[in-house]
Order: structure tokens, then C-alpha cells, then sequence
């Protein structure tokens, strides 16, 4: 089913 | 001092239903120009983003800007307490430790309030750039709802396929596969029950159903979705609240091991 990806491989905290 | 005052609790009740599959707690920013909450939920997959601006309350005064932080178990509790006609002023003093609701029935003749203790709760907010999508597909909310409730019935994942020709949604697990295709549609009369694609290039993304179901938490705000899609980075699905804001759903895909 492939694995998940969190918003952290994408986004910065700010 | 902090007031929002809305003609209808039920839509404080839809937004909080809206989100409280995804968190327990969340910390709304109030300003002068209005209430913004950013959170991700506690697996850091999804992130929820939501705007209600201060011209869609019937009264609205926020004299200093106030971040609080509720647990959302709680504040159902409250909300349980009101009708969905009655109106609803939320208030808070400069640095209270307090919010309270107030609910008025529409005859005045009941007037209730809840006092509910505020969180300090960790602020994570993520930087989230502008991006130009690949794809934008508007559709009527209910049927987005009825897709996922479906799909999720057959796999833990719901695969999506953007092109100019529409859009198709698969599932497949133990039991089988499913697939349901949509095609962009021109019906004018009925606007609301239109699909349409805005596609600069095909997009083919995986996410899990769990979310796209929490999400769909959001479908009696609006009777629209969009779903944004692009090849690296995440969905977002977007709920118009008419007259009031918008809520933003951001989903990490799943990729291939």
C-alpha cells in the first residue's frame, strides 16, 4: 500500500 | 476583550464536527480580522487549516490579539448544550484562562452560559507556501463523501487519476477492486452538481482512506469540495463555509516503498 509521507517531509515549522 | 457572536449554533456545531475527528485540541488565533486555526493531527500526516473572517459574525470585537487553546472533547460537551438556533457569542477577557459560550434560544426567553478552562497548548505552525496546482476538480461535496465512504469499504487507500478526460478514484484490497470515474460535466441549471477540472498536466497520487474520511467530516459546511493536486506535494481539500471562511485539509501521499 505504499508508505506515508508526513507534512514534515514537506513543510517547515515556522 | 474578545466577542463572536453567531445567529446559528449549528454551524459552530459543523465546524467543530469538521475537525474533531482529526484533533483533540486546537489553539484558535483570534485577531481583528478574524479566527484562524492551523493544526496537524497527532500522526502528523494531515493538517488543518481554518479561516473564519470577522465580517461573517453578526457582531465580532477582538481589542488584542488572543490565542486559545481549547480541548475539543470539552467544547463538544458545550455545544451539545445549545440548539441549532439558538444563538451562540463566544467571549474571552485579555489573557483569560477562560472562555465562555453563551447561547440564546430565539425568543430570548432561555439564556445559558458554559464556561470551559483554556489550554496552553505547543504552537506548530508549518510554513505553507502558495503553489500552483496541477489539478483543481471541483465537485459537489456529498459525492466526494460517497466516494470515499465507498473506496474505503475495499483498501486502506484510495488512489487518485487526474486527466483532461475527468477523474478516476481506485481502491483495491482482500475482497476485490473499485474503481468510479467522473467526468467533467456542463450543467448549467444545476451549478451545484457540476465536476470540473482545471488540469495544467495529469496528476496520479495515493492516499489513505482514513483521512479523506475525516475530512468529509466538513461536507454539511458546503455543498462544494476542490481537491488541489499536484505530483510533490500534499492534497488539499477545500470546504467554501458560505458567508463565513473556508476550511483547508492537507494530506501527505503515499508513496511507493
Amino acid at each position: 500500500n505504499g508508505s506515508q509521507l508526513g507534512m514534515s517531509d514537506y513543510y517547515v515549522l515556522i | 476583550m474578545f466577542e463572536a457572536r453567531l445567529v446559528s449554533s449549528g454551524t459552530l456545531k459543523k465546524v467543530l464536527d469538521a475537525i474533531k475527528d482529526l484533533l483533540n485540541e486546537a489553539s484558535f488565533d483570534c485577531s481583528d480580522t478574524g479566527i484562524q486555526l492551523q493544526a496537524m493531527d497527532s500522526s502528523h500526516v494531515s493538517l488543518v487549516s481554518l479561516s473564519l473572517r470577522a465580517d461573517g459574525f453578526d457582531k465580532y470585537r477582538c481589542d488584542r490579539n488572543l490565542t486559545m487553546g481549547m480541548n475539543l472533547a470539552s467544547m463538544t460537551k458545550i455545544l451539545k448544550c445549545a440548539n441549532n438556533d439558538d444563538t451562540v457569542t463566544v467571549k474571552a477577557q485579555d489573557d483569560a484562562d477562560c472562555v465562555t459560550f453563551v447561547f440564546e434560544s430565539k425568543k430570548q426567553e432561555k439564556i445559558s452560559d458554559y464556561e470551559m478552562k483554556l489550554m496552553n497548548l505547543d504552537q506548530e505552525h508549518l510554513g505553507i507556501p502558495e503553489t500552483d496546482f496541477s489539478c483543481v476538480i471541483h465537485m459537489p461535496s456529498g459525492e466526494f463523501s460517497r466516494i470515499c465512504r465507498d473506496l474505503s469499504q475495499f483498501g486502506e487507500s484510495v488512489i487518485i487519476s487526474c486527466t483532461k478526460e475527468g477523474v478516476r478514484f481506485s481502491s483495491s484490497g482482500d475482497i476485490g477492486s473499485a474503481n468510479i470515474k467522473l467526468a467533467q460535466t456542463n450543467n448549467i441549471d444545476k451549478e451545484e452538481e457540476t465536476v470540473s477540472i482545471d488540469l495544467q498536466e495529469p496528476v496520479t497520487l495515493t492516499f489513505a482512506c482514513q483521512y479523506l474520511n475525516s475530512f468529509t467530516k466538513a461536507t454539511p459546511l458546503s455543498n462544494r469540495v476542490s481537491l488541489s493536486m499536484s505530483a510533490n506535494v500534499p492534497l488539499v481539500v477545500e470546504y467554501e463555509i458560505p458567508d463565513l471562511g473556508h476550511i483547508r485539509y492537507y494530506l501527505a501521499p503515499k508513496i511507493e516503498e
